[in-house]
């Protein structure tokens, strides 16, 4: 870097000219070059503040950095299916209007910031859950929640609720690294879709998802349902190659087929 | 001249330290990164600073290059430069930040902190 930032190609490398470009210059140089771009150019990622992550991200990251620091990562990682990292996409799904019965919820997230090149691991929905009283009550049989494709109704992963024992909202995890893993493999678009059912069997019929405390309305960032993916590198990755890879994957960076003849020139010059 | 002590240690000019392990405090903040990583905001990297000159102590874990280079160095000082105080030794991090997209990611980043320095 310091080559790039101390002397710039169109810089004069007089005396004059290198006191010019002090460190204070080559500081903000290297502000702009490494962090502002994903602002400015994308004009998509929203300030840090905006962002809040969700708790589950925040014990993961606790965890690992507090093994790591006891000398603990390599069994920590056995546990997280030896993945290096862990991605996560908030549903940007919608529901239809909010005093109308859900029966069906589709999950939607965009995964086209992950790297092709990783190695998927392992892949969970996350859903909070929050049962009404008047309902845990009346119902004494077990609720089953069910998980399919959107694309095909194939059932992928179910789960009973124990409505009658647990009192409080919880999370639950529903494993999706299968069709994850297959989407991957045909290269299905940047959005991933999951839907969900809730199910009684006496008699059989699908349950308003109201009473499950899974609609959207009023659901604040921290209580959306995320998908979480376990990757680990295929090779060792800079610090910045992830920023890259996404604004390749944005269509910020074009690939060297698309950038055409007319580059090519100012591509070697670079060079 | 400056004069020698019976152990025949040089006064009157700050000898060069040995190739070891320094402080080097990373702040992202002042990097301008704390735009995107939420955790950490700042960690210990440690640097490697000092001389790889002869004798190389076994500690410092020198190549087999090393030695010769240090050997030839020591014979001809303005022909050749000694061998290079590096990192031998470094560590990951865990780093919790926002991509491209707006999703907070996880990653354990290789070689982020110097374990041990070496000379090369």
């Amino acid at each position: 870097f310091q080559t790039l930032v101390i002397f710039p190609p169109a810089a004069p490398k007089s005396s004059k000219a290198a006191k010019m470009f002090n460190s204070q210059e080559a500081s903000k140089y290297f502000k702009e070059f490494y962090a502002r771009p994903s602002q400015d150019r994308y004009n998509k990622a929203a300030p840090k503040d905006l962002i809040e992550p969700h708790d589950y991200m925040l014990s993961i990251y606790k965890t690992f950095s507090t093994a790591e620091k006891l000398g603990l990562n390599a069994s920590f990682f056995r546990s997280s299916k030896a993945a290096n990292t862990i991605a996560s996409f908030v549903d940007s799904g919608q529901d239809d209007l909010p005093l109308s019965p859900l029966r069906r919820q589709q999950y939607l997230f965009d995964v086209s910031t992950l790297s092709e090149k990783a190695e998927v691991l392992g892949a969970e929905l996350r859903i909070y859950t929050k049962a009404s009283g008047n309902f845990r009550i009346s119902e004494t049989e077990p609720v089953d929640i069910q998980l399919l494709s959107c694309h095909d109704q194939q059932l992928l992963d179910s789960k009973t609720l124990d409505l009658q024992g647990s009192h409080r909202p919880r999370w639950e995890v529903l494993d999706v690294w299968e069709i994850f893993k297959e989407r991957q493999h045909l290269s299905q678009g940047k959005h991933f879709c999951l839907e969900l059912r809730a199910m009684l069997d006496n008699p059989e019929r699908e349950l308003d998802l109201h009473l499950l405390g899974l609609h959207r309305h009023g659901r604040p960032q921290q209580k959306k349902a995320i998908l979480v993916v376990f990757t680990r590198s295929k090779k060792k990755q800079t610090l910045f190659s992830e920023r890259r890879e996404g604004r390749a994957l944005l269509g910020l960076e074009k690939s060297p087929k698309e950038r055409g003849p007319g580059t090519k020139a100012s591509r070697r010059r670079r060079t | 001249a400056a004069s020698k002590t019976r152990h025949g240690k040089r006064h009157g000019r700050k000898s060069k330290s040995r190739c070891s392990k320094k402080p080097l405090h990373v702040n992202f903040r002042d990097l301008g990164w704390d735009d995107w990583i939420i955790a950490p905001l700042d960690y210990e990297a440690y640097h490697c600073e000092g001389v790889c000159d002869f004798p190389l102590r076994s500690h410092l874990e020198p190549t087999n290059h090393a030695i010769i280079q240090t050997l030839m160095n020591s014979m001809n000082p303005s022909n050749m430069p000694p061998s290079c105080c590096a990192p031998s030794k470094l560590s990951p991090i865990s780093i919790l930040y926002i991509d491209s997209g707006n999703n907070v990611v996880y990653k354990q980043y290789e070689d982020m902190v110097v374990e041990s320095c070496g000379c090369r």
